[in-house]
């Protein structure tokens, strides 16, 4: 594990880094730019993986990779919602997913009177853009917040539009070729749980 | 297990014993209701714990009991929901907690807008109303559905109106007396797994 001061420290050469032009950096640039001694700098870096060479100094490319690992930024999980009503619009509102790396890139409603509202930064679009979004996003994760009786069209439409893996809310089966990963969500377990913890404890 | 035929009889039975006001009945005066020989009415009743007497039949209170118990009846849970928001409206709509004799009774809000708005079959009270509602359905469990800077205020509010469980929605840790038990509820994490199944996926 890393010392709380060099995680600190880490960031900051993170953010240098993912705005730096050049192929390879030495610690003395490091730390002049951000007011650290430079053989602080090598200590820092020293916890990582990746060590850099003498007199060439540290490749840009491949510590910021190590760092974006450290920091799970890597690729973001690219992600879009079917059914623009009160469940997919509170999940399109919550901030829980940032901190996660997964971004919502679009919301979909085949109601006229849903398409073009507002919600947080997105636009509710019309069905026939569905495919338009997941090739410019290449987004991976599909979310079925539609009534029961359209889950297994839109899970179709997910599909065919080769999303991976499909989060559904709604309460029923879809059926899905093999190699897509479906979740069944159910909030309800976590009342059922409440409510069993509530009968235990009268029996008391 | 009971057999499948038996299952459907005992649910005539539990109908009729639920309108039943007589201490006891016999077999033969449930058979004569239903249209049942007595022999088959014995025969299903002869699966419960419970046995009736000869001569005296069986106890109704008794029986109902036990059929409540194997049908899940028993005594339902009463929720109350504060925040009639998107999220708050969209578990009000949702049709799987009659599924587990879970029956939100009352939804809440404190904006002037939202109050008075119909939900399903209930409509949205003033917050002022909240220990009324609470008194008259001997409620147990209070769902938060407000945002984060307000799930505290929402807490101490239901904790002092004697709810007993909360199901915290909002992103935010809430305090809480220590008999009252609280859960926090995270949609993100069932994103997240999908997240690592498909990165788990891709590297083979
Ligand atoms: N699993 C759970 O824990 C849970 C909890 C709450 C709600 N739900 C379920 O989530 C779903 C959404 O609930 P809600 O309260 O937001 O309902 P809602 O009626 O507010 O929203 C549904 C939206 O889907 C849209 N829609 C319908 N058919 C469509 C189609 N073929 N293509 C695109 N959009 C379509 C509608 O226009 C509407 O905007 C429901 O199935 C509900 O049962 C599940
Ligand atoms: N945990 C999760 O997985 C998850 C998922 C989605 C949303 N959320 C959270 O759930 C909460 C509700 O989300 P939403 O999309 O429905 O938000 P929303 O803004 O649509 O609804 C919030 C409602 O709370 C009401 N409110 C605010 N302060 C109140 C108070 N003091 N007393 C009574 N009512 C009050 C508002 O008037 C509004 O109607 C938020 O905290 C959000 O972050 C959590």
């Amino acid at each position: 594990m890393f010392p709380k001061a060099t995680l600190e420290r880490l960031k900051l050469y993170h953010r240098l880094l993912s705005e730096e032009e050049k192929e390879y950096i030495s610690s003395e640039e490091i730390g002049e730019r951000l007011g650290i001694l430079p053989e602080q700098v090598r200590k820092d870096l020293s916890y990582l993986e990746y060590k850099g060479k003498p007199k060439v100094g540290y490749n840009v490319k491949k510590l910021l990779e190590e760092l974006n690992k450290l920091f799970g930024i890597g690729k973001s999980t690219k992600v879009i919602i079917v059914g623009a009503g009160n469940l997919g619009t509170a999940i399109t509102n919550y901030p829980g997913f940032a901190n996660y790396n997964i971004e919502i890139v679009g919301i979909f409603d085949n109601d006229p009177n849903k398409i073009g509202k507002r919600i947080g930064d997105l636009v509710v679009l019309p069905m026939d853009y569905l495919e338009r979004v997941i090739k410019k996003f290449n987004v991976e994760i599909g979310v079925i917040c539609v009534p029961k009786e359209s889950a297994q069209e839109v899970a179709n439409i997910l599909v065919k539009n080769g999303i991976k893996a499909i989060w559904n809310f709604a309460p029923t089966f879809i059926k899905v070729p093999e190699e897509v990963i479906v979740r069944n969500e159910d909030i309800t377990s976590g009342l059922l749980s409440l409510k069993h913890m509530l009968e235990v404890k009268d029996q008391r």
